[in-house]
């Protein structure tokens, strides 16, 4: 099994999430984080004067996978997350030894 | 043998005191104490643990770990000891060192009284809980050297532990049986010569958790000094592990001062339990010794 | 060494907290996320209409441990998170190649 | 590629990131975590009577670096975010097996 992390723009994340639905991949966990890049932070006006701030908030979201889906799982979160504006994010495909689903025990593919 | 029970008692009350003493101070540099405390000599509490004053910590709690197993046994039981560290250690002690607790784990968990050696083992964890090994062993050196290494490999494997523990251990003996101070500066010189990482002069002001720096700490403040609050005093502003040197410095000092070389207001601070109970156990531990006439 | 992430109801994180600690594991690292699955999210008031939110908040575990301990610690985190009622989370355990201790440099089982 | 995950002081998050420029490295993906270990939270006042909180406020800090940039990040995290006091923090090193640029669809040494 594999974990999918993809570090996306926030205002993305129903997309993804229904383009996920779509392929029937309904289970993910998700947090705010923030991501610093190439692309500038927002300007902000404190105290009179206007300064960058130099990070900008993301959305993580982690799925644990089969490796079957591996690649239909990347290329649809790469799509629906796509602006090809600067700042769209990452994904990072890293092994997962084992899964438990903690309510039953269920361990392996049968615990996602 | 009441100048020995006194000085025995003192031993195990200059740990207390000593680790309740130096907590305050723990972790902090000579010039920051200096600044929060001016000269840190009384018993307050706080530190980064925020402690209630007179509160110890595990220097303390570990060491009557070892005292309870062994008057609970009537003897030597290291099970007994790791047993107790590892009720200890689920009670959430208000510290606890990392190596301390991988090797009280391991019991925990694997029924392994002897962790492997390791280069990261060089702390001063074990050596702190050396009191009531010396004082259950009094009269006999070999046996006291044994039984220090062993209780140290519960969580310490590593040559300059075992050089420690044994060494301060024969320190505390030989004050305790009355040594004089020309006395215990020969067997000072004796584990240095052997142990050249212990050498303390010139000292350096190195007082961390390695326990190479916990010894020289303690010697250099020890024989620095003429009685036991100077002692204590100069060790805990020395900062860094204050707790530790402050207890094992207590544990020397106590052993050859005596009881009447504590300051009362220190003793009457310490927290009334933890010392009736120091108290105690320290009689009941040399009553089990060879020095009591047990074999 | 292992990494054990768990994802677990957030009202459990003390008693899961407690169990490890009855197995000397005392160092962990925790975060606030948002869980989507099988599990459906209370109903909100919205400007007069009601509606389901579709995530529940949900509390990440993460915690390095040496191999030899993996299956114990999953096992109290699996008993001391388990409801038995959907939603109970996930733990997921993943290979770390290396682990250093940023205050001393102490590196690989020492480290932890 | 690995995933350089550490988990520092908040107050350090400036100079590690200063730090971790002055090698050339911008891009990391960042979160607010709660920290369970040795070092003592603060303390509060409950209904008379005053405890410490068992938890840390701490900084994850995730970055994707190519194999051969591990030994240099690791040090220069380590280095940048110790105080040399209790709760400085962990470093890990986990394997990733794919990285892709979600606006550009490059992969591995490319997407970083
Ligand atoms: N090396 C990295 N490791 C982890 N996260 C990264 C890394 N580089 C970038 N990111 C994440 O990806 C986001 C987008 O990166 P950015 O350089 O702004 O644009 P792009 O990915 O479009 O080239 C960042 O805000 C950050 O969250
Ligand atoms: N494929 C997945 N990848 C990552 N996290 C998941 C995945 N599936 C579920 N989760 C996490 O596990 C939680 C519980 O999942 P859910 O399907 O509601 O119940 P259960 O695990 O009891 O079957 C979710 O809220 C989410 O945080
Ligand atoms: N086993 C672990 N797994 C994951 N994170 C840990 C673990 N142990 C400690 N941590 C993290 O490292 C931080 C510092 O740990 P702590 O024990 O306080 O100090 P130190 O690392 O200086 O020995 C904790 O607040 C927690 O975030
Ligand atoms: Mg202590
Ligand atoms: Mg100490």
């Amino acid at each position: 099994m594999k974990k999918i992390e993809a570090i996306i723009k926030p205002f993305k994340l129903d997309e993804v999430k229904e383009s996920l639905n779509d392929i029937g991949v309904q289970g993910m966990t998700v947090s705010e984080v923030k991501g610093f890049g190439r692309q500038k932070g927002h300007t902000e006006l404190y105290r009179g004067a206007e300064y960058v701030v130099d990070f900008l908030p993301k959305i993580k979201l982690e799925i644990i996978v089969p490796d079957d889906l591996v690649a239909q799982v990347v290329e649809v979160v790469e799509k629906s997350a796509r602006t090809g504006r600067i700042g769209d994010g990452k994904i990072f495909v890293t092994n997962v030894e084992e899964v438990i689903r903690i309510r039953t025990g269920e361990r392996g593919l049968d615990a996602i | 043998m009441a100048d020995v029970l006194s000085r025995a008692r003192a031993a195990f009350l200059g740990v207390a005191v000593g680790d309740a003493l130096g907590a305050t101070t723990e972790y902090l540099m000579p010039e920051e104490i200096r600044r929060l405390h001016g000269v840190h000599d009384r018993i307050v509490g706080g530190g980064w643990l925020h402690l209630a004053p007179g509160q110890v910590t595990d220097d303390t709690e570990m060491s009557l770990c070892i005292a309870r197993a062994v008057i609970d046994a009537g003897g030597w039981d290291l099970p007994g000891i790791a047993d107790r560290f590892a009720r200890w250690m689920k009670g959430k002690p208000v510290d606890l060192g990392a190596t301390c607790r991988r090797g009280i784990r391991d019991y925990l968990l694997k029924g392994q009284l002897e962790t492997p050696p390791n280069e990261w083992d060089a702390g001063n964890g074990a050596a702190m809980r050396m009191v009531p090994v010396a004082l259950c062993t009094l009269g006999d050196e070999e046996r006291m050297a044994r039984l220090a290494v062993a209780q140290a490999r519960i969580t310490h494997n590593h040559p300059l532990s075992d050089a420690a523990c044994a060494g301060l251990g024969r320190m505390v003996q030989r004050a305790i049986l009355g040594a004089s101070r020309a006395q215990l500066r020969a067997a000072a010189e004796e584990l240095c010569a052997r142990t050249p990482a212990f050498r303390f002069e010139p000292y350096r002001g190195e007082a961390s958790g390695y326990v190479g720096d916990t010894v020289r700490t303690v010697f250099h403040h020890f024989f620095g000094t003429g009685n036991f609050r100077d002692c204590l005093v100069a060790t805990v502003n020395q900062g860094g592990d204050a707790d530790t040197t402050g207890a094992i410095a207590g544990m020397i000092a106590g052993a050859h001062y005596g009881r009447k070389g504590i300051p009362e207001r220190w003793l009457r601070r310490l927290d009334r339990r933890v010392r009736d109970e120091v108290e105690a156990a320290a009689g009941r531990l040399v009553a089990l010794s060879p020095a009591a006439g047990n074999d």
